[in-house]
């Protein structure tokens, strides 16, 4: 957007960002899903977050709850967990 | 666990890998020692067996990086992705371990654990994906309140690693199934059917190698004294194939593979290992059965198969007109020799269970012995 992103905003950004190279890198979400992910209903993007929730043992929701957000801010190894 | 896609995994089980560059972060033998025992956590539960090599290539190349460091996945600053590794394989990164130079690299938990980190790359260098087990080594995020005091393996991760190579071999201390003829004491010691990787002097006493541990006989004492080989040399490899001692030199030469160690003492010597090429065999030559330094001719007898070559010590090249056949010039040993060594001016050869005692001078076999005779049963 045009104008300088607020806090909030900024923050919003920041995760999704943080969300859409999780997803890619450790779960193999196509990259041509960029517009999707913002929009967090979209089918493919859902499907890997309850991949990753599951995988990491937590509650499958297929939604970025708390618990799936700090998840994705921990030190982990670089190695994608599925796929090559 | 999971293994990667089409289940890669090394073919041989001795690896070398080697420290191309350390973290400021630790002084380097924290590094190494480091290294080492994540190395000897998947050494202890496989048939895998390691040695370090300073210089050249060597299967697991362990670097520390930052940012974008020439592979295809840059590292990310501090915080997040601590490290990757690749899978086995021929190609260039195959087997790697890149740390990022970013992270604080600790030998506690106050920071980033380069044990812990090590032992999970490490997996991945030897064929092992990511577990969902979260109480597995292989789990993807790194776990701070790791008991590093009492870090073990969690079964899924043994479970993972074995699926591609199996269990360890069975060491002569093992639980062994008691059956009537073996006797109260050691009883692989004195199992009939014992066999040796090796057999050198050294310094006047005797030892015998066997898998990952080896026997110290002195000539003064009946019983051997069992040790693991690890508590004297820890970076040498398990199931070595031969040994000679240089009496000239104060030198024990150990063989694995295609290459070879020198120890002075229990002290292992600096720019070892080393080919065996260095030593004039030809590239078909791919390891040593057996070696002995004769120290009248101060010449070394090399045993590969069912021939021998000889190595002039001081000119240290070998011999022309080699190989030749053992049972022409050693008649009644073999054909094939395990190990060989010399004591009270014999040749004594070990082929399987069996010991032949060869008077070199008369140029025969004088005794055929069990291959324990030395530890008197």
């Amino acid at each position: 957007s045009a104008l300088p992103l607020n806090g909030a905003a900024r923050d919003t950004d920041d995760t999704m960002d943080l969300v859409q190279h999780y997803l890619e890198h450790y779960y193999n979400l196509p990259k041509d899903t960029k517009q999707f992910v913002r929009r967090k209903d979209s089918s493919p993007v859902v499907k890997k977050i309850q991949e990753m929730q599951k995988f990491m043992g937590l509650t499958v929701t297929g939604k970025l709850d708390s618990d799936t957000l700090e998840m994705m801010r921990k030190p982990r190894c670089g190695i994608p967990d599925v796929g090559e | 666990f999971r293994t990667f896609p089409g289940m890669p995994k090394w073919t041989k089980t001795h690896l070398t890998y080697r420290i191309v560059n350390y973290t400021l972060d630790l002084p380097r033998d924290a590094v190494d020692s480091a290294i080492e025992k994540a190395l000897k956590v998947w050494e202890e539960v496989t048939p895998l067996t390691f040695s370090r090599v300073c210089e050249g290539e060597a299967d697991i190349m362990i670097s520390f990086a930052v940012l974008a460091h020439g592979d295809f996945f840059s590292f990310d600053g501090p915080g997040m992705v601590l490290a990757h590794a690749f899978p086995p394989g021929p190609q260039r990164f195959n087997g790697d371990a890149h740390f990022d130079d970013d992270e604080q690299w600790t030998k506690d938990t106050s920071g980033t654990n380069l044990f812990l980190v090590a032992a999970h790359e490490l997996g991945h260098s030897l064929g092992l994906g990511h577990s969902d087990n979260s109480e597995a080594l292989m789990y993807p995020v790194y776990n701070p309140r790791t008991n590093l005091a009492r870090f073990r393996l969690s079964q899924d991760d043994v479970n993972g690693i074995q699926s591609l190579y199996g269990p360890p071999p069975a060491s002569p201390d093992d639980p062994v199934e008691p059956t009537k003829s073996a006797s109260p004491k050691t009883p692989a010691a004195c199992d009939p059917t014992l066999s040796f990787d090796a057999v050198s002097t050294l310094r006047g006493e005797i030892l015998f190698f066997k898998d990952r541990h080896v026997w110290r006989k002195s000539l003064r004492t009946l019983e051997p004294v069992f040790y693991s080989i690890s508590s004297f040399w820890p970076s040498l490899p398990s199931g070595v194939d031969a040994a000679y001692e240089a009496t000239n030199k104060d030198i024990v030469f150990i063989f694995k593979g295609n290459q070879f160690w020198a120890i002075r003492g229990i002290e292992m010597q600096a720019g070892y290992p080393r080919s065996i090429h260095t030593l004039g065999f030809p590239a078909t030559v791919k390891k040593i059965d057996a070696a002995i330094f004769d120290k009248q001719k101060k010449k070394t007898y090399f045993f590969v198969e069912d021939k021998y070559w000889r190595f002039d010590e001081k000119k240290r090249s070998m011999d022309p007109g080699f190989p030749r056949q053992t049972a022409k010039d050693f008649p009644g040993v073999g054909p094939k020799v395990d190990a060989v060594f010399e004591a009270f001016g014999f040749f004594y050869f070990f082929g399987g269970s069996t010991q032949w005692e060869f008077d070199p001078n008369a140029k025969k076999v004088t005794h055929v012995l069990k291959s324990n005779s030395w530890f008197h049963c």
